[in-house]
């Protein structure tokens, strides 16, 4: 099975 | 204060309804550059941006840069209240707490006026980092939607599949499973209706259809979508929009356990 991974883990905050 | 008169109001509509779907608040940074957004859903699985340069509008007026705290779902009712051959216009103070939003039509004899409060959001912005993808997809828009229509029916992820051969959708499900493959056209200029690719490196990922859905919505906006997709990384959707802007969506992928 495939898990969703989360936006914030490749894009970082400014 | 801050005024900008979009003479094509339909596209903002339709900017609206691409976005209050996925977004629930959001705050509209207005410059001198123009109105642009960036905010991300609240599993913070996907995120939009979107930029609507100030020479789309006529007149663009922005004397201080402000930030529109905007709840989406109110102004998507307001939006609904403009008819598509509406002048839309977006207005409000230096320090504001409300935006009014003036629909004029054609000939100028009707005129409403919508006041809507703001809000206060504290808005995370994150830095997108240039990608190198390993391959750029061009698609008709309608074609992109249908194809996230179709395997919906079949399964939650869709995987894309990008090699010489072309690219390859399917999906798998309880009943079974659903391939959609798009042959690379001749691509002598870049009309409407061909698919063209990009390819540095095959790349195969997976992605929820769900949110594939919603950005979809931005289809009445773009004849064309780019999907730029690179391995284990998120997929940058595109959908460039005439004489204004673009707006972008991301999706973090699916990965295997």
């Amino acid at each position: 099975s495939s898990k969703q991974s989360s936006l914030t883990s490749f894009f970082k905050k400014m | 204060m801050f005024e900008a008169r979009l003479v094509q109001g339909s596209l903002m509509k339709k900017f609206m309804e691409a976005i209050k779907d996925l977004v629930k608040e959001a705050n509209w940074d207005c410059t001198g550059t123009g109105i642009s957004l960036q905010a991300m859903d609240t599993s913070h699985v996907s995120l939009v941006s979107l930029l609507l340069r100030s020479d789309g509008f006529d007149p663009y007026r922005c004397d201080r840069n402000i930030s529109l705290g905007i709840n989406m779902e109110s102004m998507a009712k307001i939006m609904k209240c403009a008819s598509n051959d509406d002048v839309i216009t977006i207005r409000s103070e230096d320090h504001p707490d409300n935006v009014t939003f003036v629909f004029e039509s054609p000939n100028q004899e009707k005129v409403c006026d919508y006041e809507m409060k703001l809000m206060d959001i504290d808005s995370e912005h994150l830095g997108i980092p240039d990608t190198e993808y390993d391959a750029i997809i061009s698609m008709p828009a309608s074609e992109f939607q249908r194809i996230c229509r179709d395997l919906s029916n079949i399964g939650d992820s869709v995987k894309i599949t990008c090699n010489k051969d072309g690219v390859q959708f399917s999906a798998q499900g309880d009943t079974g499973i659903g391939k959609i493959a798009l042959k690379q056209n001749a691509v002598i200029d870049k009309e409407d209706g061909q698919v063209s690719i990009e390819l540095n490196d095959p790349v195969s990922l997976t992605f929820a259809l769900r949110y594939l859905t919603f950005f979809t919505k931005a289809t009445p906006l773009a004849s064309t979508v780019t999907l730029s997709v690179s391995a284990k990384n998120p997929v940058a959707v595109e959908y460039r929009v005439d004489d204004i802007g673009y707006i972008r969506y991301y999706l973090a992928p699916k990965i295997e356990e």
